[in-house]
This record gives structure tokens, sequence and C-alpha cells, in this order.
């Protein structure tokens, strides 16, 4: 961006530029920039401008903070690859430090190696994982986690799921018989479902947030790989239309490599 | 659609005569929202637009179409040829064995894509190697391993040494077991990752590869183009391959990055099955991206 101190449409076409690169989407763009227009009369400097527009931005993340009462129940979703099994070893090991006792589900029986992957990630952490040979029914795996989970007096169960896409049905169907056998199998848990979102998604992630969001109800999302070059912009417009927070921000592969969500650092960072 | 939408922009322009200028920059407006919303970088849809606005302009309209599918017809051309316009297959060695190298970020399919890619090559007639060159990600060897165990391929490992080796070592094991195709399915990283970069020149040098091919994520937005470029310059890259397009992502990063390298698209992932990869079509990739 030009700093050029006078501000003319120039200027507000490098703004929407700026936004859109961010995958902040067309729509949520228009408006945060109708937004700025109307709050910008008396604005005549350009570090000002920026203010009003990040203000605007972090005015559509909900205010409230991280919820958890134990015994937790947490049920992490998401498309292939975005970083759900990762996340959960980073959430094992964030908690743990904080005292938690917490338990694995490794409940993906479905793609080569993904039990292998969670245990390894239970091993470095130092938690119990609960898991069965590949193939095997993934409510059953948390069925026993649960069960596990009452026996142990865990303060929290971290079940993984496999990737799927939010377009297919079967698979979606899977994934709320997941979330019915966590509300029945353990009724005093707090369930709570997160979704985890990859940083790099475009304007899909609004259609796999709508989807997941109408499978398993979640209450956070887990942004990942916010260390590349993309700014995740579009959990912007799932906040602005889902009304859901990002809990979780991840920033690498490594064990530690996971921070609360801040949006004042988030809108920061689509600026710089 | 956006069809229907450049049909309302053209409904006053009844029967023949040229499009104005007025009227194509009405239309350019549906048609950057579109591409936006398919999530083709904004730089690229601006070249785009600018191409199809001086096509467009002066345009007698043809007999048979309206003004509205005059301008889609236009712009389908655009992207189609953009998109390269026939499909493109692995460019084997005539003399040796054929060396490819999957690169790309973390998560992005390389490892599902590498079995399937050896999958069909076997049924083919070749006889590929898969080398786990992943020696980072958790489980990633083992991950391989078992997509080969499932297709019959062998996989060359030799633990968590340095890929560089690993790959040198693939080719002798190739030879000695009269493999023809080696796959290197290498570990996902950030294309700012200077170290991890160079790892890859390394194994391209130590290889001398026939196909560096780049696997995207069909969902991937605006940052397409970054990875592209900064991949694009530090490797040679062949082709490209975008995965999980079963999916109802529009998959405007595929513009994105072939308009940003010059590489063709060689394959589609389109299942998580390992017989799920298919050739890429420009023409039916074009009309996805415009919904
Ligand atoms: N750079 C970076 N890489 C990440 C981050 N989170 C996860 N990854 C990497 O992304 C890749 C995929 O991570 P996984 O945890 O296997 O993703 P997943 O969602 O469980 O994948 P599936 O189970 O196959 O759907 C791995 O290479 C991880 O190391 C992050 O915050 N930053
Ligand atoms: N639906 C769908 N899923 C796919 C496709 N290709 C790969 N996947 C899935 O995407 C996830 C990631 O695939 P991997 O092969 O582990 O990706 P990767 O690039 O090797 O990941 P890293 O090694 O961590 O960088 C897995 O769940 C795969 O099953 C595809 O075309 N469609
Ligand atoms: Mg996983
Ligand atoms: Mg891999």
């Amino acid at each position: 961006l030009k700093f050029t101190k006078k501000i003319d449409e120039e200027t507000f076409d490098e703004l929407e530029e700026l936004l859109i690169s961010a995958d902040v989407g067309v729509c949520t763009t228009q408006e945060l920039m109708e937004r700025l227009r109307e709050n910008s009369k008396k604005i005549n400097n350009l570090e000002e401008l920026k203010t009003v527009l990040k203000d605007e931005i972090i005015n559509f993340f909900p205010k409230e903070s991280i919820s958890l009462t134990f015994p937790a129940v947490i049920l992490v979703v998401g498309v292939n690859g975005v970083g759900k099994t990762t996340s959960i070893g980073k959430l094992a090991n964030r908690y743990k430090a904080e005292g938690k006792k917490v338990i694995l589900a490794a409940a993906d029986t479905f793609r080569a190696a993904a039990v292998d992957q969670l245990e390894i990630w239970g091993n470095r952490v130092g938690v119990d994982i609960i898991k069965h040979k590949e193939g095997a029914d993934p409510a059953s795996v948390l069925f026993d986690a649960l069960k596990a989970g009452k026996a142990r007096k865990a303060d929290i169960i971290i079940c993984d799921t496999a990737g799927r896409l939010h377009t297919k049905k079967n698979l979606m169907a899977e994934l709320k018989k997941l979330y019915r056998v966590c509300h029945k199998e353990y009724p005093e848990a707090n369930v709570t479902s997160l979704m985890v979102l990859d940083a790099t998604t475009g304007q899909n992630a609004l259609s796999q947030a709508r989807m997941f969001k109408e499978a398993v109800d979640f209450s956070g999302i887990i942004l990942t790989k916010l260390d590349g070059t993309a700014k995740g912009g579009i959990a912007i417009a799932i906040a602005s239309e889902l009304k859901i927070p990002v809990w979780y921000i991840g920033i690498g592969e490594g064990i530690n490599d996971l921070q609360e969500f801040s949006p004042q650092d988030f809108v920061d960072a689509i600026f710089i | 659609s956006l069809t229907n939408k450049l049909g309302d922009i053209f409904k006053k322009l009844r029967g023949k005569g040229k499009l104005s200028e007025a009227d194509v920059k009405q239309a350019m407006r549906e048609v950057r929202l579109a591409l936006l919303e398919a999530d083709v970088n904004f730089k690229v849809v601006k070249d785009l637009v600018f191409r199809i606005t001086e096509r467009s302009v002066g345009q007698e309209v043809m007999d048979s179409l309206t003004p509205a599918q005059q301008v889609i017809k236009i712009v389908n051309e655009e992207l189609t040829s953009l998109m390269g316009s026939k499909e493109s297959r692995i460019n084997f060695s005539s003399k040796d064995i054929t060396t490819i190298i999957l690169v790309g970020l973390q998560g992005s399919g390389k490892t599902t894509t590498a079995g399937k890619l050896g999958r069909l090559l076997s049924k083919g007639g070749k006889r590929p190697l898969l080398v786990a060159a992943d020696i980072y990600r958790p489980a990633a060897i083992t991950q391989l391993q078992v997509v080969g165990e499932k297709l019959g391929l062998p996989v060359f490992t030799m633990g968590q040494q340095d890929p560089v080796n690993i790959s040198r070592a693939s080719l002798e094991y190739a030879r000695k077991h009269n493999c023809d195709v080696v796959i290197i399915d290498t570990a996902g990283r950030l294309h700012i990752d200077d170290e991890l970069m160079n790892e890859l020149s390394e194994i391209n040098k130590t290889v001398n590869s026939n196909e560096i091919m780049l696997v995207v994520d069909s969902m991937t937005g605006q940052d397409a183009v970054n990875v592209a470029a900064e991949f694009n310059k530090r490797l040679p890259l062949t082709g490209l391959i975008l995965t999980k397009l079963d999916g109802d992502s529009r998959g405007g990063a595929a513009l994105s990055v072939k308009a940003v390298t010059g590489c063709p698209i060689k394959y589609v992932g389109m299942g998580e099955k390992l017989d799920d990869l298919e050739i890429f079509y420009p023409e039916r990739m074009a009309s996805r991206i415009l919904g």
C-alpha cells in the first residue's frame, strides 16, 4: 500500500484489494468497505483509516472467550489434510501442561497410518490413546474412549476423526452419529466440537463451515497453517455469518505451535 | 448463474448489434465477481478481464447467440486457453528410469497422489517404485508403505535418513529391481521455508528428475499464486496436480497456479481412494470455475 497521506478513491481500491487477497471474500469485503466509508468521513490519514477498518473486522468476531468445563469431550472435525491430528497433539500438550488428564480417541479408522500418526503424538505428549484396528467402526472406538475416560477420571477426551469433504452425505451422517454417541454415552460431559480450518482455504471454507455446523454444531474453529503466507480471511466471513469464534491458531508443525486466537493480532497480520 | 446475470445486463440489446463498451464494462463486473468467488487470484482476474474486454467490445453478436451467450463464449474460450488447451501426460524418459518428484504444501495430498499415480502408471504397463522421502511427519513412511501394500507396489525407505541420500539410493534400488518409474513422495513444506526448499533443490539435482509436480489443494484461495510462484522460482516445475476436486470448491486456484507458472495441470484427484486420479480436462475445469 502506498503511504500517501491523502485519502482518495485509489486508497479505498487498494484496501479492497488487500482484503480480497487475504481471502476475506467479495461479499464480506463489500460490507466492510461500506462500513468503512460511513465511518471515515472525518478521517484524513491512511493510518487512522486502517485502524477504523481493523476495528470493523474485529467487531465481526464473537467476544466470548473459550469455554471448556470438565469433564469435556472434544470432537475434532474438518475436511482432508487441514491439520486435525496435528492440532489434537498440540491441544493435548496444552491441556496436560495445565494439569488436565487427557485421553485421545483414534477414531480415524479409515486413512492409511492415521492411528499410527495419532499414537506418535500421544507418546510425545504422554497421554493415553484408545485405538482399534484399521477399518473398525469409528463409533466403537469413541464408545471405548468415553468408557475409558469415565473409568480413568479423564478431564478431557479428544476424538480425532477422518478428514471428509462436507459434500459427502454418508460421511457427514457418520459424523452426526459420532456426535450423538458423545451425548448419549456421556451425558454428564460437556461435549464440544471444534472444526479445523486450513488458513490457505478460499471461499469454500464457508460451505465447509455451514455443513459441519449442521452436522456437529461446532463451537469454535482451529485455524491452522497461519505460519505460511495465507491470511485466513475466510475466518471473518464465518464469524460474521455463523457467529462462530476462532479458538486457536496453528502456527507450525511442532508441539508448541498452537496459540489462542487474538482478533487484534489476526487483523494486524492482514495489514502487514 | 453468470449466464443469467449477463442475460439481465444485455436484455436491452435486443437482436443484432455490436457489444458496446458500456455494456461490456457492466458485464465484466459480473465476470470479475464470479471469478473472485471461485478463488481465482485477483491479479489473474484483472488480466483476464482486460483480455476478455478487448475481445468483446465492438464484437458483432453472432446470429445464433444472444449478447450474453456471446460474452460467455468469449469468457469460456479465454479460461480454457489459459488452462492449457489440451490434456498433458507424464514425459517418460526414453532411455532410462523416469523420476517423478511430488512437492507441495502440507496436507495437499502428495502421499495419497503418489500411490494413485503409481497405480495409474502400473496399469499402463510401467513398474513404479514409491520412495518415502518424508522423514519428518509422524508415520509418513508407514502411510506410504500401507498405500504401497494396498496397491502391490514396492516402497523404498531408509527410515529417517537424509531425504537426498534416500532419493539417490532409490535410483540404485530401482535399477536393481527392474523398476522403470520412481515416484518420490516428499514432506509437505512452506514455500517460504528456505532450508526445506533447498532440500528439494538438492533432491532434484541428485536424481535429475524428469518431472517435478506441484500438488495443489483445489480449495486453496488467493495464496495459491504466492505458493506456486515461489515453488516455480526455486524448482524447474514440469506439472501441476490438483487434488480434492470431488468437493464443491470452484477450483479457481487452478487458473491462478497455471497462469503464474505456465505449467500444465496433468492430473486431478477426485477422491480419497487410490483409483481416484483422472487426467485433467481444461474445458471441464473452465466451466466449473465459471459456475
Ligand atoms: N505449517 C504448518 N503445518 C501444519 C499445521 N498444522 C498441521 N500441519 C501439517 O499439515 C499436514 C496435515 O496435518 P494432519 O494433522 O495430518 O491433518 P489432518 O486434518 O489430520 O489430515 P487427515 O486426517 O488426512 O484429514 C501435516 O504435514 C502437518 O504437519 C500448521 O499450523 N502449520
Ligand atoms: N476427498 C479427497 N481427499 C483427498 C484427495 N487427495 C488426498 N486426499 C486426502 O487428503 C488428506 C491429505 O492427504 P496426504 O496424502 O496425507 O497429503 P500430503 O500432501 O502427503 O500431506 P503432508 O505429507 O502432511 O504434506 C488425506 O486425508 C487424503 O486421503 C482427493 O483427491 N480427494
Ligand atoms: Mg488426521
Ligand atoms: Mg505426505
